[in-house]
Formats: C-alpha cells, structure tokens, sequence
C-alpha cells in the first residue's frame, strides 16, 4: 500500500525532472506530495522553473508553461508503465514553435521504443514532424471521411470547414 | 501486444465504414473543427472498453450509434473492430481461442507463438453493446483487463483527451493525485 | 429585478443567435433559462446546432465548436453595453482557419463601431488580420520587452524562445 | 471615453518600462510562450481596479512587482498608467479635476469639453497600492465606478483573460449564468 505508492511517485518524480528539462531546454522542476501524514490522501503540487525564471506553483506560471509542464507529468506517468499505442488530442493547442519542436523531438524519442502515437493537431509544426498524415474530411455535412494526406494537402484540408 | 488498426462502422459521424491504420512511428490526424477526430480517438477508447457515457460525450451510451443528418437517416447500429498483434502468451488464455495463429504446435510451444486478435464492439439500439474477439462472444471485463495488461485501457496515462490537459492543471491538490493514480 | 434580468437575456439571446450564424458561417442556436421558476436562481443552457448537425446541448460539440459558441455567448454579453476596449487572450487557439477568418471579419465589425481590440494569439492567420503587430519578447531572461513588428518578422518573433 | 495607451514598470516581468499604445482597429500581440502576454492584461486589469491578488495570477498583491531575475534584483515598486481621453461629463466630478482639459471656460460649455486623464496606480512593498488620476489622489472605489461607467472594468466582458472560455463552456448552467452577471 504506502510503500508501493511512494515508490511510484519516486519514479514518477524521476521521468518529471527529466522530461521538464528537455522539454523546457533547460530549468528544473519537482513534483511534492502535500498536505496529509497519510500519502494515501496528499495532494500532488508541481513546482517548476522554466529555463531563468524563478521557481513557482504550477499555477502561476503562464499558460503555455502550464501546458508544457502538465504534459511532462503525464508523459512522466506514461513511462513508468509504457504502452503499445499513445493518443494526444490536440494537446499542442498553446505551445509556440520552439516548445512544439521540442515536444516533437520528445514525442519521436518514445516512438523509437515501440509506442505507436496519434497525435490530433492543428499545428503547422506538429504536422511537418508527423510520419504519415490522416486527414478527416466533412465533405457530405454530418458525415466523416477519413483519408491519407500529404504535408501539402494538409495546409489546405485543415483551412477548409 | 501492439496496435495494427481501427476500423469503425456506423460510430457517431462515421456513418461509412473507415479504417485507420496505426503504424509504427508518429501519425498525425488533423483537419477543421467538429470534422470527427476526436471521435476516432472516442472509438478506439470505446472498444478498450469504456462503460461510462459522460466520457463519450454522450447521454447514454446509444448516443454513440450515427444520430441521422441532413439527408441521411439514424442507424440502428455501431461497430469498431479494434486489430492487435502480438505473443500468445501476452493474451489472457479466455480470449486465446479462436484466431488466426502464427504459432504453431502446442504446449510450451503454443506459449510462444504470434496471435492476431480483433477485439468487436457493437451496440445496437435498445439492445446494448457487446464484445467478440476473434469472433467469439467475450466479456466486457476479459476486455477490460486485456488492455489493462498492455498498460493501455481507455483512461490509461496513454489517452490524453481534448481538454484533459486543462483539468490536470485545474485540478485541486488531491483532485490531480487521483487522475494520476487512475492513469498509473 | 426579475423583469430587468428578463429583458438583459432577451437581449443576449438576440444578438447571441446572430453571432452564432455568423461565427459558423450558418446553423442556428439559442440560450434557455432552466431549472427554477425564479429567474435569478436559473442556470444558463445553450443549445448549438452547427450547419448541416443537429441540434445539441453544448456539451456535445467538438472542442472548436464549444469555443466558437461560447465566444458568440461572450461577445453577445458585450454587444448589450459595448465598451471603448475589449481584450482576448488567446481564444482562437482550438481554431481552423476557416472559423478563425470568420472570427476576425466579426473583429473587425465590431472594431468600426468604435470599440478598439487587443488580441493575444499564436494563430498565424489572426496575426495577418490585425491592422497592427506588437510583439514581447524575453531576449534578457525574465525580462519583458515591448516592440513594434510587421508581420515577416512577427513570424519570426514567434518561433523563438 | 477611449483608451489610449497602457504604460507600465516594474509591473511582474516588465521590470523595465514600456507602452503599449491603444490605437483604434485591431492590435495583435504576439511572442512566444512565457514571454509576457498575459502579464500586459494584467496590468490593464489591475490599474482599472482588480482587487483579488488571485485573479492576478499572485500570492499576494504584492507579488504583481518584478520579484526579480538572474542578473537582476527585485523591485519594490511597480507602476501602471492607463491614459484616456473622453468627453468631459464621462468622468465622475471626483476624478475630474486637476487635469490638462481640451475645454474651455466653466458651467454648462466646460461639461462638455475633451479631457485626458492619467489613472495611475502603484504598489510599493509592505505599503499597499493607491491611485492618482491626473495627479491627485483618488479612491480605488472611484476608479472602479469609473471603468464601470465605461463598461469596462477587470472582470467585465470586455475582458477574456486566458482560460476564461474554457471556465465558461466547464461550468454548471447555475454557475454560467453567475460569470455572465458579473460580465454584463
Ligand atoms: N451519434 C452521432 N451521430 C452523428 N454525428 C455525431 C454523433 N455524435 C457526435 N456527432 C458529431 O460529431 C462532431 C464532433 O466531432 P469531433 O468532436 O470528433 O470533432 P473534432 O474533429 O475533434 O473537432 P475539433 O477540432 O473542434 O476538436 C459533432 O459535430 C457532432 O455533431
Ligand atoms: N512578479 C514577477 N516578477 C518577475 N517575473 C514574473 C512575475 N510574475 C510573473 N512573472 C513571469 O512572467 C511570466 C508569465 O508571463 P505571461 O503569463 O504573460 O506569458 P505569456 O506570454 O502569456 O505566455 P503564454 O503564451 O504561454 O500564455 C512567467 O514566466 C513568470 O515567471
Ligand atoms: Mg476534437
Ligand atoms: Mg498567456
């Protein structure tokens, strides 16, 4: 019971600090069980530095680093037990450019242990870095197609409703 | 156990058969808003074995069978087929039989062989949804546990839905200890 | 009391069936008061049906549609007592193209009434509608700074970290 | 009454001092991630009167002021001036006077003159924040009716802070309805 979850959350921690950084391309972060005697009732709170800044609560950093950070955590999880297949449904959605290419990188790294991905995006830069594109297409209102795209195909497909 | 493809018939929007390829590596899924991607990722989740409606976006879990739309009527049935490959003994013995076998002999032998499982869902209206793998009747709980072993399952650390990202970040202390718990 | 708060959601739900056809490009929707005879303890429902769908609560709608819908809500909202200034940000970030390029023509009606528009976003095409760029920058970590861009550089800007 | 420019320093990480000017249209801010966006409607939203540290993304009031970097030490001051022009019977009579006025002479001619007005609000450490307008002390109560008056204000719905459309399509229809009463 109580041993065997702080021995999770101690692997957890460790995957968290290290995808943060590579995430971030730098800083450092930590995870902190609070508020109860018992772990089987704390709270988990997430401190985190992005790369200059200052240690804060996940809560006051911006939303961007918000999401990057949230995603080192579920990504930290991920891997203490990974599986066959990963889906991401647009969890891209605030990252700037440079945050998106690391997060890709990242994304490649997993797969080449075997974890197939679908990752849902409307990313320009995630979609550059996919392997293969599917694109899902309304041509008859109410009615979904889904069909195998090119890059190209692609900018046109997401700008068209 | 590794994932080959998705196959649904009739589920929310995708009324005509589609079939979605998972390779190995990065696939991406992208085009314009309330197009369906979101309800592929429901489909695979749904035929892993998820049993609430709320987390399908759905009144009841009926509501996941094609509803009609301009100039095409409601279905009275949904299906997704859900393809896997892998060692025989990865496979809970229950859902063993029945399949294509790429191993061969038996015993220890049999143990080590490859399997292809297709894990069917179908539900149809006023009667329920139920499971067939490789085309004999399972339950929802052998299915359930397959995917449970494979680290996978519908709300597995593997499925980041649309706005659970969001809820992670929301969430209160204790709250997100627990959506980490029932991913882990 | 109960008569003025009856007439203010006439009113929004006015204009909020308006922007909807207009942010969608077509389809309906409208607000219901529910759940207790007296108006100031009633919830607010909203009913959406995108063109050529059905018509759903919006819980049921995709990620973009529920956006899109509650920011006809929230415009809807301003329109009934407009101010000099209205800030976003970053609303358009689950967005197509085609959603965000009606967003921004709705921007810009409601722009030449006189109302003058800040608006924080990622989105490449949100960007080219703007009649002027400002850009922040960290080039000192943890140290913001405001500049004048055009759009080339803006490209630019929001690639690096 | 119309905004003209937001100037702001020390203000979180805007340590050095910088304008945004307001002009009329559309104006697109943009940068990447943690670069300081949603620091600048902060500052909009804290000089027009938000009085929970909470909603400013802070501990306390207090934090709002450059808590400093490497390289460069913390500030104990931050300041915030948003500049606005408008007819003259805009402006609550308490707030009027003392400032450059595009009018001329007294009685019924001078309410309706042009006025420009500096709100000024500033924090020092252990010292609490106050106002000026146009110089002269004021009341944050004033200022608040102010901006109220205008249909604007720190929570009005002329202000949609990130998140806040996510908040609104989350919440229980009872609780809806309670964020659109505090924005109309
Ligand atoms: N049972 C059903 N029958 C028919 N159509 C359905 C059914 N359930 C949902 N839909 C439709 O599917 C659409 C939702 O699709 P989905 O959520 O997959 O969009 P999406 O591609 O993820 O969009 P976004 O980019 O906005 O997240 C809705 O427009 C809805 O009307
Ligand atoms: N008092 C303060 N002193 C110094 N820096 C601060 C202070 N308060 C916040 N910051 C910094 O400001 C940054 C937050 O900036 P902001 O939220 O404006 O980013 P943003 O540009 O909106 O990013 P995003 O695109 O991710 O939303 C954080 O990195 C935080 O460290
Ligand atoms: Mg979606
Ligand atoms: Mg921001």
């Amino acid at each position: 019971g109580r041993e065997r979850l702080a021995a999770s959350f101690a692997a957890v921690d460790g995957h968290f600090r290290t995808l943060f950084s590579r995430l971030f391309g730098g800083g450092q972060a930590y995870l902190a069980l609070s508020e109860a005697d018992d772990p089987l009732e704390a709270g988990l709170e997430i401190m985190a530095c992005p790369p200059g800044k200052k240690l804060q609560v996940l809560s006051l950093l911006s939303g961007g680093e918000q999401v990057l950070t949230a995603l080192a955590l579920r990504f930290a999880v991920f891997l203490t037990n990974p599986a066959p297949v990963c889906v991401l449904d647009e969890v891209d959605a605030p990252l700037d450019d440079a945050n998106v290419d690391r997060f890709c990188s990242l994304l490649s790294e997993m797969a080449s242990y075997g974890t197939r991905f679908l990752v849902i995006t409307h990313h320009r830069m995630t979609m550059a870095r996919m392997d293969r594109l599917f694109g899902v297409t309304m041509a008859e209102r109410g009615v979904s197609q889904l069909v195998s795209v090119d890059l190209q195909r692609a900018e046109a497909l997401r700008e068209t409703a | 156990l590794q994932f080959t493809s998705l196959r649904l018939s009739g589920f929310k929007s995708f009324v005509e058969p589609a079939e979605l390829v998972i390779a190995p590596g990065l696939t991406g899924i992208v085009g314009p808003n309330g197009c369906g991607k979101s309800n592929l990722v429901e489909a695979l989740r749904w035929v892993m074995g998820e049993s609430s409606a709320r987390q399908m976006r759905a009144g009841e879990m009926e509501d996941v069978i094609f509803g009609g739309c301009a100039g095409r009527p409601a279905r009275t049935l949904a299906e997704v087929t859900l393809c896997l490959a892998g060692p025989r003994n990865r496979v809970p013995a229950v859902l063993r039989a029945g399949g294509p076998d790429r191993g061969e002999g038996s015993g220890a032998a049999a143990e080590e062989g490859e399997v292809e499982l297709d894990v069917r869902r179908r539900i149809e209206r006023t009667k329920g949804s139920n499971y067939r793998v490789n085309g004999r009747e399972a339950r929802a709980r052998d299915v359930q546990l397959l995917f449970a072993d494979a680290a996978s399952g519908a709300r597995s650390a593997a499925m980041v839905t649309q706005g659970q990202v969001t809820e992670l970040i929301l969430a209160r202390p204790a709250e997100r200890r627990l959506l980490l718990d029932e991913a882990a």
